[in-house]
């Protein structure tokens, strides 16, 4: 779940934009 | 009896796509034909890209860290249009991501499943998509405000000059299959539901939605060019062409991280880290 943590809030959160 | 509900999954995807996409082929054609009041500015040397930058640092500047802003003047071009690309990517598995929830069955599949899909999936998509961009002399960037040629890319030093040549390739043979936004949103969608990605739990539930989008996606195929028959085998065999293409895009990155001094954005880390 570590490996992939801006996948998961991405899927997980619809607004929230990518931590860049 | 399949009748309406082929029509309403077609018509949901197709909905879907032109909502979380900003751009698509309808709106790239208009651009690459030259029918808007503002032609996109021609990008074809290192003139005309320092011209585009200033452009495209603005409107880049609202999803990029200061850090990367700040640093990005120093850097050499071809680490500079790497950076650029890399934006670009990160735009476009935010929305592939927000494409992927619309797909009915896919937000009720195991969290790590949906990863794991999104993972494998969003370059195939993305290259895809990028076809819709291009034509044979260059590619759209910026929201349709700039054009930056493809021999300008042939042109830029190894290992940057392989980066986007063989996208090009497959979108002269992709775009020749001459699909609209209609079957590219379910192409999309069959690319995402696919059930032989590495590491998945539940293989048959996404088999059935892979199976149902695919039994759609023949069928539309079938109404909307019903003089090419062939479309839909032609199509599944550029499934295997955009799995290729992937394998070949991920060992160039990975080289490019190894051997110059790129970084790598984080989402685009956990894609390609332990990908093939």
């Amino acid at each position: 779940k570590e490996k992939h943590k801006i996948l998961h809030r991405l899927l997980q959160n619809s607004s929230s934009p990518v931590d860049l | 009896s399949q009748q309406p509900d082929t029509k309403s999954l077609a018509k949901q995807m197709h909905e879907a796509y032109l909502k979380h996409f900003h751009m698509n082929k309808a709106k790239a054609r208009v651009f690459l034909t030259g029918k808007t009041s503002t032609p996109p500015f021609v990008i074809h040397d290192m003139d005309t890209l320092q011209h585009a930058e200033q452009k495209l640092i603005t409107q880049l500047l609202g999803n990029m860290a200061s850090g990367d802003v700040s640093t990005l003047r120093e850097r050499e071009v071809e680490a500079r249009l790497f950076l650029f690309c890399q934006y670009a990517s990160v735009a476009t598995v935010t929305e592939l991501t927000e494409f992927a929830k619309a797909v009915p069955g896919f937000a009720a599949l195991d969290l790590n499943d949906q990863v794991t899909l999104l993972k494998y999936g969003v370059y195939e998509a993305l290259f895809a998509l990028l076809a819709s961009c291009m034509n044979k002399d260059g590619l759209l960037v910026a929201h349709g405000g700039g054009f930056i040629t493809r021999e300008f890319l042939k042109s830029l030093r190894k290992p940057f000059s392989d980066m986007m040549e063989p996208k090009f390739q497959f979108a002269m043979r992709f775009n020749a299959l001459e699909l609209d936004d209609s079957d590219l949103a379910l192409f999309v969608a069959a690319i995402i539901c696919c059930g032989d990605r590495p590491g998945l739990s539940d293989v048959s539930q996404i088999e059935r939605i892979q199976e149902s989008i695919i039994h759609v996606l023949r069928l539309h195929l079938l109404s909307n060019h019903p003089d090419n028959t062939l479309l839909f085998p032609k199509l599944l065999q550029k499934l295997a062409d955009l799995r290729q293409l992937v394998t070949e895009h991920a060992e160039l990155v990975q080289d490019i991280n190894k051997t110059e001094d790129a970084s790598l954005h984080p989402l685009l880390q956990e894609i390609y880290r332990d990908m093939y």
